[in-house]
């Protein structure tokens, strides 16, 4: 809830909080990956 | 664009911008700010010198409605902390992105002509030209 | 009074919610383009082969930030609008594009009305008095004061306010709105400058806005601003001429509704006689509510009343009723009378609607042999010192004036504007949370209107309640006041 709130996830429908969320954790992901691939 | 934090958080987002550039493997750092300095240009453009009016209903009688949003920042009276921050920004990045590409030619050309876009027509002299 | 200021990290995020639900807005609307989306309003804004009279980004937000949360605003209620309501139940299976009611209805303390002294009831002897009236007038004389004249109960109500106010005269309307906006074009014109507080009601807007008059703001309740705008503004005289101003106007209002601050009103006096302006009071929300007698500002900052040119106010707010009043010397109010605009545009308020004022203010002032009235101004004191002190023990922002009966607490980020409403409903309480563009972008809040009809548990209930909701959307944010 805290997650949905901050975000403003809260106000959105079912599918939209997943495409942001699929973003956000794909973003990380990508960023992780580069961080091992760069350390 | 007075509000608290507003500052603080267009930096954070454009540094999230590049943060998300430069997490795709096959972008160099180089391209990375080449193409953070480029989106950020061609969006800061879009959003502040070609929407007009305002998002919501104003209770203005539509007189927002003819001007874009740098011209209605502050009511448009020129040179507020606003509009100097957002005309310094662009500036600040091309530099950031010259250093890092080491002033390579492409580069600094396509820097050059995407932050004149954004910070030319900022000028008080094309305040209100279409 | 205390405004503290919104922590930066909190302002962060919520100026990142605000981003993010512009990005997805801007997805809504290109499938919308594209025909993959087809929700969208009914009807069209721009209607095919007419004038475009918006622009599509006009409706922007209405779109797709306001009907995302919108169950949460103008919420049917099922009756009187009192110390406690029931709320009709609505719900939606298309995300607040359309809604159905469920039949059910949520009873709750209503923590969203301006009930400030609780009259808005339907028994007891205001009740009374209006339906009797009834039988009496009817219910409309559906014309004008300038076409029909002016009836009885209006004499009867205009002198009753003057005396209550203890000024020279005075004149009612059938609108609190109207008040403002078709009474300011009377006063004001052409070589006229009105210097008014940033803050200040719509209908002061709009009726500065329609008189012609320069309009020049000043910060809110900033006494140094305000002077430096009466200053430059007679030192440099009227734009371009530099001809001296005809008149200027100060116009502000008792309390900020919305921030649940007071007006300084005895240095903007002292402003006012310094530089010869007149001043317009709106003490649409202080009459009946602050105040040992619960004549508003005046009454609490215990100045004289001849000291203020224009005093305005409604009876919406306290007498549980509707319309508004100008009151002042004979002379202003005689000029009203014949210059008004509502005289010929707006129908002689209704007989209930007076009636429900009239016995209203004479148990305020006493007039009825009780002492109900001072008894009902001493509640509602105790109830907003009692409430806020609880509000600020709990680690909230709380801005305003401590004995404001407007308790605004800061919510800040847009999605807690829903998740507080639905949450405070789910547990018996109605309130009023208001966001963007009625408040700055990062100072969304809900806003406690408080009753003397509220009885201490109410109280405790809905303080129980907001503990909770408080808790579970985090919104302990004040470092002054730490829970």
């Amino acid at each position: 809830l805290q997650y949905l709130l901050n975000t403003a996830l809260y106000m959105l429908e079912p599918w939209e909080r997943l495409l942001f969320s699929t973003l956000l954790f794909a973003i990380l992901s990508t960023a992780l990956y580069s961080a091992l691939v760069f350390l | 664009l007075n509000s608290r934090g507003v500052w603080l958080t267009y930096i954070i987002l454009v540094f999230v911008l590049h943060f998300i550039l430069l997490s795709i493997p096959y972008i160099t750092t180089s391209v990375a700010w080449t193409l953070t300095t480029t989106i950020h240009n061609l969006c800061n453009y879009y959003l502040f010198h070609v929407v007009k009016g305002a998002p919501w209903e104003t209770s203005d009688q539509g007189r927002a409605r003819r001007f874009t949003f740098w011209e209605q920042i502050d009511d448009g009276v020129q040179w507020t902390g606003t509009r100097k921050f957002l005309q310094i920004v662009p500036v600040v990045l091309f530099f950031i992105a010259s250093f890092y590409t080491k002033y390579d030619k492409t580069h600094f050309l396509i820097n050059l002509a995407t932050m004149l876009l954004a910070v030319v027509p900022k000028f008080p002299i094309f305040f209100g030209v279409r | 009074e205390e405004f503290e200021e919104t922590p930066t990290w909190t302002a962060v995020v919520t100026v990142l919610g605000y981003a993010i639900l512009s990005a997805l807005g801007w997805l809504r609307d290109f499938l919308r383009n594209v025909g993959l989306e087809e929700k969208k309003t009914s009807h069209d804004p721009n209607p095919k082969d007419f004038v475009p009279l918006y622009q599509s980004y006009e409706c922007f937000y209405t779109r797709n930030l306001y009907t995302r949360i919108r169950d949460v605003f103008n919420q049917p209620i099922a009756s009187v609008a009192g110390a406690k309501v029931d709320v009709m139940e609505r719900v939606s299976d298309d995300f607040n594009w359309t809604f159905k009611f469920s039949g059910k209805k949520i009873p709750s303390i209503n923590l969203g009305s301006y009930n400030y002294l609780g009259f808005a009831e339907n028994s007891g002897p205001c009740s009374n008095q209006a339906i009797k009236s009834i039988e009496k007038y009817g219910l409309t004389t559906s014309s004008t004061r300038h076409e029909l004249g002016t009836q009885k109960y209006m004499v009867e109500l205009e002198t009753l306010m003057a005396k209550y106010l203890s000024v020279e005269d005075c004149i009612a309307f059938g609108m609190g709105f109207a008040t403002n906006a078709l009474n300011i074009p009377a006063l004001a014109g052409k070589g006229d400058l009105i210097i008014s507080d940033t803050l200040n009601h719509t209908s002061l807007i709009l009726g500065a806005r329609l008189s012609g008059a320069v309009i020049r703001k000043f910060n809110h309740n900033d006494m140094k601003d305000l002077e430096t705008e009466l200053r430059n503004a007679i030192i440099h005289g009227q734009p371009r001429t530099c001809r001296p101003w005809k008149k200027i106007l100060i116009i502000v209002e008792g309390v900020y509704s919305m921030e649940g601050s007071l007006c300084k009103l005895p240095e903007i006096i002292a402003l006012k006689k310094k530089y010869k302006a007149y001043l317009y009071v709106d003490e649409a929300h202080s009459i009946g509510a602050i105040g040992s007698h619960g004549r508003g500002v005046v009454d609490y900052w215990n100045v004289s009343p001849d000291d203020i040119d224009i005093h305005m106010g409604t009876f919406t707010k306290s007498f549980g009723s509707a319309g508004g009043y100008i009151a002042g010397k004979k002379s202003l109010i005689d000029h009203i009378r014949i210059h008004t605009h509502s005289g010929c545009y707006c129908p002689s308020m209704s007989a209930p609607i007076v009636y429900q004022i009239i016995s209203a203010l004479s148990i305020i002032m006493g007039l009825d042999g009780t002492n109900d009235g001072q008894k009902r101004i001493k509640q509602l004191a105790r109830n907003v010192r009692y409430f806020r002190r609880q509000l600020v023990d709990m680690g909230f922002i709380v801005y305003g004036n401590d004995n404001s009966p407007v308790v605004p607490v800061m919510i800040f980020m847009p999605a807690k504007i829903a998740a507080v409403n639905r949450e405070m409903l789910k547990r018996g309480c109605a309130v009023v949370t208001v966001g963007f563009p009625a408040t700055a972008l990062t100072e969304s809040r809900v806003r406690f209107c408080l009753s003397a009809g509220h009885t201490k548990e109410m109280l405790d209930d809905a303080l129980k309640a907001m503990d909770e909701v408080g808790h579970l959307v985090s919104l302990r944010y004040s470092k002054r006041n730490p829970p």
